[in-house]
């Protein structure tokens, strides 16, 4: 059986608003070391690849790992109901074909349950191997979720090349081209703000701005995006769940032929 | 010109 508290339940519902454009059925995998969830768009160009740890919860007990199919659309649903600051406890048996999800108020005067169906999902797990990125960007997340929507009324592409003198996005239409290069800043007086940029080698990569904008749905969750590059691979676009997990999106560059 | 990849061509089934 699964019982999950989880105190900033408002965390739940930033995951799902952040990937349920993207992917529209997914399993949630639950085991001893949490919820983790791995599901690719339906075009097979991007992963989404979630973890949130057992220790995140406040009562966290999982005697059988499961594997928890549901439609996105209809969990997104069922946790619009529950307030911002509610607390959160999600509910199964092994062998159910249902997960509870219990909202409870901060000041415990109001208590709602939702039953909500679960479904059998094909899904092909990838290994994601470990990379040694040639570069590390990590900036406001704010600034990436601008950057994506500036350029994204421009062209389709954007080219994202880090230098020494910073990392430049570069994209072209029919309107022209444009470019924002943000440098390191790492003197900003507010932590929200600076921009740490770790340079091995200089790269430059070419992707869909659809994608990169999609994944700027998690802003909500984290001050900071990292966005981590090497040469032919894809890119990942790292969100923090504080220090609860994380949310990583991955996309396939766009490559010559 | 540059073709969009599958990301299965860089993660395979794990």
């Amino acid at each position: 059986m699964l019982e999950a508290r989880l105190v900033q339940g408002g965390m739940l519902k930033k995951v799902v608003d952040a990937v349920k454009d993207l992917v529209t059925e997914a399993n949630i995998d639950v085991s001893s070391s949490g919820f983790q969830l791995q599901a690719m768009d339906t075009s097979h160009v991007s992963l989404i690849a979630m973890h949130l740890r057992s220790d995140a919860f406040e009562h966290f007990r999982c005697d059988r790992a499961m594997s928890m199919g549901m439609s996105l659309a209809n969990l997104a649903k069922v946790l619009k109901c529950a307030g911002n600051d509610d607390i959160v406890t999600l509910k199964a048996n092994d062998d159910g074909d249902t997960v509870t999800f219990m909202f409870e108020s901060p000041k415990e005067d109001r208590v709602s349950d939702f039953e909500l169906k679960l479904m059998d999902i094909d899904s092909e797990h990838l290994g994601i191997p470990d990379t040694d990125y040639c570069a590390t960007v990590t900036m406001p997340s704010g600034e990436y979720a601008r950057i994506c929507k500036d350029l994204s009324s421009i062209g389709d592409t954007v080219v994202i090349s880090a230098t020494k003198d910073g990392v430049k996005f570069t994209t072209s239409g029919d309107v022209g081209t444009a470019n924002v290069t943000v440098r390191q800043n790492t003197t900003a007086d507010k932590k929200e703000d600076q921009t740490i940029i770790d340079l091995k080698e200089p790269v430059a990569l070419t992707f869909a701005l659809r994608y990169l904008t999609s994944f700027a749905k998690a802003t909500p969750l984290a001050t900071h995006v990292t966005l981590s590059m090497t040469r032919e691979l894809p890119v990942m676009v790292e969100y923090a769940i504080q220090d609860m997990g994380f949310l990583r999106f991955y996309l396939a560059p766009k490559i010559e032929d | 010109g540059k073709g969009q990849r599958n990301i299965m061509s860089f993660f395979g089934k794990g």
